[in-house]
């Protein structure tokens, strides 16, 4: 089953057209979608987004076919073989207590004109709308490709600020509320995972609050650099290295299915 | 059945009976009801197939298979009927017209995980239970 082998039993038939849109409605209906998702794969089918839900898809498949059994032997052979994943093992936790994870992906196609003082700020949006009524956050991640850029900053530690953009306002800067605050190695190179639970918890109960987030890069000196200096993976960058945001979920209400 | 009945058959000498009248043995039920008796019977549901590659990245499809058959008596041990079952059988041999037989159903679902694409081209990682049918039995 797990290998998609087909028994050598199994009676082949191509379902009449009628019959392939009624059993498309039953699985549907089955997954709990109202319509066939329809995607805008615009930007290449397997951007990072989609590569680290594959990177967790595999290890759940993997455990689905070992059960518990092995799990361990698995965890230290992917970090003592390959080196680690693109999923860390601290999202393999929050793995095993979800019934739902989502990755976003970054909306923001066009940097903003922001004013002179943070013309350096890097804006990133996410649509937080699509997520099922029942489903709860139990954790939530800001995802950021850095590579490395010693030779530009020799042996210099970058700070990097993370904020939620709390109020915005026509005619000045918009409020900022600050996440985290970072110091990095310029050489540094590697996913840059940022905890914002308690921002997309805010977003989901309140979309109206959902402005997005923003980014600043300084030097120790406190000069402020553009994100593209400090090595952050931009749209321009690799589709593998682009920044996404991924949300854990836990049911929080059990769905019973409507009969037709 | 009665005591009487049962103490007249223990005094009967095991032979073989003559003649129409005798009933099969477990054996016989076994291997006539082997075809219909319920049981789990495969289906692979093809994500392929149904045209959703677009946004189905993972699975290409999955064994839900499905259960069907008979739950006639003698409810055999490999049909891993419930004890509800056995009472639901004899009180349809007493009253055939009013009290159905047990249903086969599942008696062990298996969760699947499905990895697609929304309509804003985010990617969801869901786990959805009881989507494989592990075993069938009487219920």
């Amino acid at each position: 089953d797990g290998n998609n082998e087909v028994h050598p039993s199994f009676i082949h038939r191509r379902l009449r057209t009628h019959e392939k849109r009624e059993m498309q409605k039953e699985i549907l209906s089955i997954l709990g979608l109202p319509h066939r998702p329809r995607p805008h794969l615009s930007h290449g089918k397997y951007n990072s987004a989609p590569l680290f839900m594959l990177d967790l898809y595999n290890t759940i498949s993997s455990e689905e076919k070992n059960e518990v059994e092995g799990m361990l032997e698995q965890y230290q052979s992917m970090y003592t073989t390959q080196g680690p994943p693109l999923a860390t093992y601290q999202e393999n936790a929050f793995l095993n207590d979800a019934d739902m994870v989502m990755s976003f992906v970054n909306l923001v196609e066009d940097d903003r004109e922001l004013s002179p003082h943070r013309r350096h700020h890097k804006e990133f949006k996410f649509n937080l709308s699509q997520i099922p009524e029942g489903e709860a956050v139990t954790a939530s991640e800001f995802r950021l490709y850095k590579e490395c850029v010693s030779r530009t900053f020799r042996n210099e530690t970058l700070l990097l600020n993370v904020y939620q953009v709390v109020q915005e306002h026509p005619n000045r800067e918009a409020d900022l509320f600050l996440l985290e605050s970072r110091r990095l190695w310029a050489a540094e190179e590697g996913w840059l995972e940022f905890d914002i639970t308690a921002t997309s918890n805010l977003w989901v109960m309140s979309p109206h609050n959902n402005m997005g987030l923003q980014i600043r890069v300084e030097t120790s000196s406190g000069r402020s650099i553009s994100s593209k200096e400090a090595g952050l993976v931009g749209r321009d960058g690799a589709l593998e290295k682009q920044p996404f945001m991924v949300a854990f979920f836990k049911v929080s209400e059990v769905h019973i299915r409507t009969a037709r | 059945s009665t005591n009487k009945n049962r103490n007249k058959n223990r005094n009967r000498p095991t032979q073989p009976q003559e003649g129409g009248s005798r009933g099969p043995s477990p054996a016989e039920y076994n291997s006539s009801d082997q075809k219909t008796a319920c049981r789990r019977h495969e289906l692979y549901v093809s994500f392929r197939e149904l045209g959703w590659q677009d946004w189905i990245i993972a699975p290409e499809g999955y064994a839900a298979n499905y259960c069907d058959g008979e739950c006639s008596f003698p409810l055999n041990a490999h049909m891993n009927a419930t004890n509800h079952a056995i009472v639901q059988t004899l009180v349809h041999l007493m009253n055939p017209e009013n009290v159905p037989k047990p249903c086969c159903a599942p008696t062990k679902l298996h969760a699947i995980s499905v990895l697609y694409f929304d309509d804003n081209s985010n990617v969801i990682l869901k786990k959805y239970k009881n989507m494989v049918v592990r075993a069938c039995g009487c219920h």
